[in-house]
């Protein structure tokens, strides 16, 4: 079956990298030259931004599974002096594969769907440590009704463990759950009290994807989705190269003068959740809720207008 | 006698805590409320962002010598969604004081001229790993022919050695020697292919601020000279805190749980290339060029407008 998730981010927060450490195989040759907009090549040069919105497939093994997986890549917002439009084609890639399904709907001959559709958005939250910027919360309230929202604090090997727990805490800092649709409504006004956020609640309410609570589930699986919910959002690290700790291990990691940060040591990052949550507890959730909720409210709206 | 220094960035690249760390004084204390444009205050909460440009004064003794610094702290612009005027408040800042100074010189007794100019403006450069972003040249062009630039790499303990040194030499390809008045022209055009700042060499080249190097001087200062030009720009980490070493030690720096960068260490980062630069060998040459070049230039074009 196929998976679709996009990234969502400022360049040079380690968008590509992260999407080769989670699905372990080089989607992205870091080194080879991006294409621009206008089909052209950078001519060898590694500075390696995405210019236009890029998808691309690769068929995976997970567990025994076979998907077919698909990345799109979106230009880093940070490209632009101006950002007031930066959100639309994100956007309107979303919609066009909404109506490539519809379309799908409304043949004759239903037997072979493809779903296209995107079932995850992984949105980059810059580092700063302060809290989130207009930005994106402007692009977030663009995008939570449209597709599962994961945002993640990118870079976070840039962040200390007590940064890394304020940064969270000022980011999510008030949860409610939807009891209805098992969603979390983080109201991401309050981070920004310097702005009029603050005064606006409702206008503001960012619902992003966390993996539900069923009421049937043992004690471990619960013990399990809670924990991996007072983790989100995820404080990620991306390497796709191999590096020797100090102990003489093989991982992949950053190697730098002061130490040796491992992706794949849950000490050192969420990375590992993560990729539970997203490769093997939760595609299925994912799918359903872009089939059964997302896409409804979308055929619902184009439908009535 | 008096230097004033400004800080130009996107919000969270550390600019507090630089200054913090460089001057060795808590110019900023980063749990204490930030006042926003309309004078109210963060009421407590931590989030530190700089709304409006504020400007903090302390008295420092360096090397026995005594100086006022003054610290010209702008708000980051990674917090408007629309940059196109980002750049205007900062630019006029620069402007005012000139003006300030022109002013003085013109009146009747001038036997106390204050020097309220910017003398240096350290420019925070986001850590992408790519090249410069457009909002970057985009300022540095705005800034050059007004202050001394002084472009770092912020942050830089999100960088590998291997990717400080890619980075750097992006960022700053090109580089001749202006001897009329030892400066470095830089012309970043060359990072940035996938604009068209490849096409227009002339109309980008930046020039920043790079300590002369004196035919006169003795080998062994030409030698340190060269050295620290090699290392512009610099990759900064800063820290206003104390933490202790693996083998023990107490020193400024960042206490990760994969190991401890310390600021003052030089096989870390350059945080002391920077400061012998700014506060030792250089203050002087800095407040000289600002006064019979940048000054000269501005008094020049205001006075045949
Ligand atoms: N510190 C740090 N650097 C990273 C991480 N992931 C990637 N990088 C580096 O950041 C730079 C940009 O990464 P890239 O994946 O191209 O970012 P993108 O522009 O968002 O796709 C490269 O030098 C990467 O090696 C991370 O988790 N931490
Ligand atoms: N990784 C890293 N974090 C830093 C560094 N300097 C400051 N920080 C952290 O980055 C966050 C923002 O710092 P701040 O000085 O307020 O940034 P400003 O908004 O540019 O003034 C804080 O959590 C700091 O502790 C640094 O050199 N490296």
């Amino acid at each position: 079956f196929q998976f679709v998730t996009m990234v969502v981010g400022d360049s040079g927060l380690g968008k590509s990298t992260l999407i080769n450490t989670l699905f372990e195989h080089k989607l992205y040759d870091l080194n080879a030259p991006r294409s621009l907009a206008n089909g052209s090549s950078l001519n060898g040069n590694a500075n390696g931004r995405t210019i236009a919105i890029e998808s691309k497939s690769a068929d995976i093994e997970e567990n025994g599974v076979r998907l077919k997986l698909t990345v799109v890549d979106t230009p880093g917002f940070g490209d632009f002096v101006n950002n007031d439009e930066a959100w639309k084609p994100i956007v309107d890639n979303i919609d066009s594969r909404f109506d490539a399904y519809l379309e799908q709907e409304n043949r004759v001959n239903r037997s072979k769907l493809m779903d296209n559709r995107v079932h995850a958005c992984i949105y980059f939250i810059q580092p700063t440590g302060h809290s989130l910027r207009p930005i994106d919360i402007e692009f977030m309230r663009k995008l939570h009704h449209k597709v599962n929202l994961i945002p993640v604090i990118a870079k976070a090997d840039t962040l200390t463990d007590d940064e890394v727990v304020a940064f969270k805490q000022r980011v999510s800092i008030f949860q409610a759950f939807n009891k209805v649709h098992q969603r979390v409504i983080v109201a991401y006004f309050l981070l920004s009290p310097s702005t009029q956020i603050l005064n606006d609640i409702a206008h503001n309410q960012i619902s992003i994807f966390q993996p539900p609570i069923y009421d049937l589930e043992d004690e471990e699986t619960i013990a399990e989705n809670e924990e991996i919910q007072s983790k989100v959002p995820f404080a990620v690290v991306g390497s796709d190269t191999f590096v020797t700790t100090a102990d003489g291990r093989q991982v992949r990691g950053r190697s730098y003068p002061w130490g040796t940060i491992e992706v794949d040591n849950e000490a050192h990052c969420d990375f590992i959740k993560l990729r539970q949550m997203l490769i093997h507890t939760h595609m299925e959730e994912l799918r359903e809720y872009t089939n059964d909720v997302l896409y409804e409210q979308y055929r619902t709206q184009k439908l009535l207008s």
